[in-house]
């Protein structure tokens, strides 16, 4: 109904905002109507200001503070109609070190009420994992699943298990 | 409502039955190029009667079937569950297809239309735009997206 | 043929005048996110006059100008020169833009179009379709593109 | 012209073979006219085979597949019309640490004859530079550019001089 996708425009826009400010230390974001005059048909407009940076178009963020700002969208939206579980393919790629740590801080703080599968070839998203597991494709075109630990002295991932098969 | 458990027989890169068990908290999946973790990311999305498994990655039976390599044939079904748990409720959700491209989904072992899945998941606050899904390459692009693709987003969570 | 330095002023995060000696062999640019990295790849092809920095990073003056922080003015005025070397010659390739808009390209010293510098550049195969140089994003999409830009590539080439 | 053009075809089609083979260590790969018949407007399709695999439409190969075979399309572009120098970001996100050591390799081997600019954020390639430079940006907006140097000890870069201004 119209009233409940603007009062979604609206809980979306401050949690973006929040978790934005939270992920840059700073800044500010938000989202609105493209076209204020026709609310039922309108598309959804995004901005974002990072810290001490003018506002631009968001075409001109970098790579890795694209990523971030749209994980911030999506964890916006999950804060506004939460989702039992989600699914994330290699979303940090693009993340440096200090906004990889800051994504998984909040990842670690939503786990407790949203369940997270992230694939990743980041060894820190390895270690906030609570279970890990692995692929492999010894022969071609066939998978095979792992069950992996870290090991603490390499700190590298290890098999544990044979695949459930 | 979480995930328990996902089998895979016969899609993709998954020509043995595998059952990939899913724990509370944080799953990391890793591993070489190429060896089949984005695929168990497009089997979540398949059996959930996806509509975002995008011709991209293949959405063809002969794309979701495995087709072979030099020791095993190509198979001629696919075939994946999805076991859920809400409370003290347990749902399965299976989706299978067929080379002839004939498909069949079922729910708690009855077949039913992908309408009555989808109409079963909504109640849990699972949309049918997957937004809880974000596949490779696309978090990078999401920004520069249209408008209007953004408010399908919003809709759906709304 | 190679590049020895690289000079900017007033070019997008680059207020006051950063020389850049390029080395030969390979060089990597590393930092944090959003500290100007790709601007210095940007930097590259809009002194060859690049038809490819794309509307996506902006090639408007004002995307292309720095636009002024808490503690700068925005800047009026963008500038970029190349240095290149072949054998015993030196080539200086410059390229400004106003906030009006007007920009002025320079060939060592001398005020040229941009077809001069693009005529220049094919003497020492430097295309005017850069593909040499690829740009952050664009390695995963460019198999999915349409036939017909893979072509004008292979044309560029030839 | 037409004759240019179809031995261009061939050229880069026999180089694109070799070069792929080289990063999977096996498979096939090849170019070819997309409309045989009409050599002077027709698209070009390439299509990719990993060692052992089947042929499938290129879209179904892996993120770090397609990677590594656009990788090898450029590379083999290259080695039939030489470009003086060539400028690469984060071309390597995707790679895992065997095919990233397989493209650092190739990278190494053509350095002779071009030059390469590559931005990364991976410590391997960081490795096989020549020379590093680092960005930073204390003030807002504002690029610092520093020369840097791995630390041996650490095996992390770290800043040698301030920024030629
Ligand atoms: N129908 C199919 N039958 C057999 N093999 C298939 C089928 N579909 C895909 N594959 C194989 O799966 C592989 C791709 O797997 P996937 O995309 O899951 O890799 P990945 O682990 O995500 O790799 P990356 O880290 O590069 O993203 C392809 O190499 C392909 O050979
Ligand atoms: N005209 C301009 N004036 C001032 N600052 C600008 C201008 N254009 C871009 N910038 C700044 O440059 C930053 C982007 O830099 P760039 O894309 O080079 O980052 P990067 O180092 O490549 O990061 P990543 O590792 O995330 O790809 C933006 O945050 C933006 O604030
Ligand atoms: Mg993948
Ligand atoms: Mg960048």
């Amino acid at each position: 109904s119209k009233i409940q996708f603007l009062r979604a425009i609206q809980e979306v826009d401050k949690n973006f905002d929040d978790v934005f400010s939270t992920l840059f230390k700073g800044g500010k974001a938000g989202i609105k109507l493209t076209d204020e005059s026709n609310p039922l048909e309108s598309g959804i407009d995004i901005f974002a200001q990072p810290p001490g940076k003018k506002v631009q178009t968001i075409a001109l963020l970098s790579g890795g503070e694209k990523s971030l700002t749209s994980l911030a969208f999506f964890f916006a939206l999950f804060r506004y109609k939460p989702t039992p579980f989600c699914i994330l393919d290699e979303v940090d790629a693009a993340l440096d070190d200090v906004n990889l740590s800051r994504f998984l801080d909040l990842m670690r703080l939503m786990k407790e009420k949203t369940q997270f599968i992230i694939v990743t070839h980041n060894f820190k998203t390895m270690e906030v994992a609570d279970y890990i597991y692995g692929t492999t494709m010894s022969e071609p075109s066939k998978t095979q699943v792992y069950s992996m630990k870290i090991d603490k002295k390499k700190g590298l991932p290890e098999k544990t298990e044979l695949p459930d098969t | 409502m979480h995930i328990k458990k996902l089998e895979l027989q016969g899609f993709k890169s998954f020509p043995d039955r595998t059952k990939i068990i899913i724990h509370p908290g944080i799953t990391a999946v890793i591993g070489p190029n190429g060896t089949g973790k984005s695929n168990i990311v497009d089997a979540f999305l398949w059996v959930l009667g996806g509509q975002r498994l995008k011709a991209l990655r293949g959405d063809r039976s002969e794309d979701i079937i495995f087709n072979g390599n030099s020791q095993k044939a190509p198979m001629s079904m696919a075939d994946v569950s999805l076991f859920l748990q809400d409370d003290r409720e347990e749902i399965i959700i299976n989706h299978r297809v067929f080379r002839s491209g004939e498909s069949d989904y079922r729910l708690n072992g009855k077949s039913v239309r992908l309408k009555d899945i989808q109409d079963t998941l909504w109640k849990y606050s699972i949309g049918e735009k997957e937004y809880f899904v974000i596949e490779q390459g696309s978090i990078g692009l999401f920004l520069t997206s249209k408008p209007i693709e953004k408010r399908g987003l919003l809709e759906e969570a709304a």
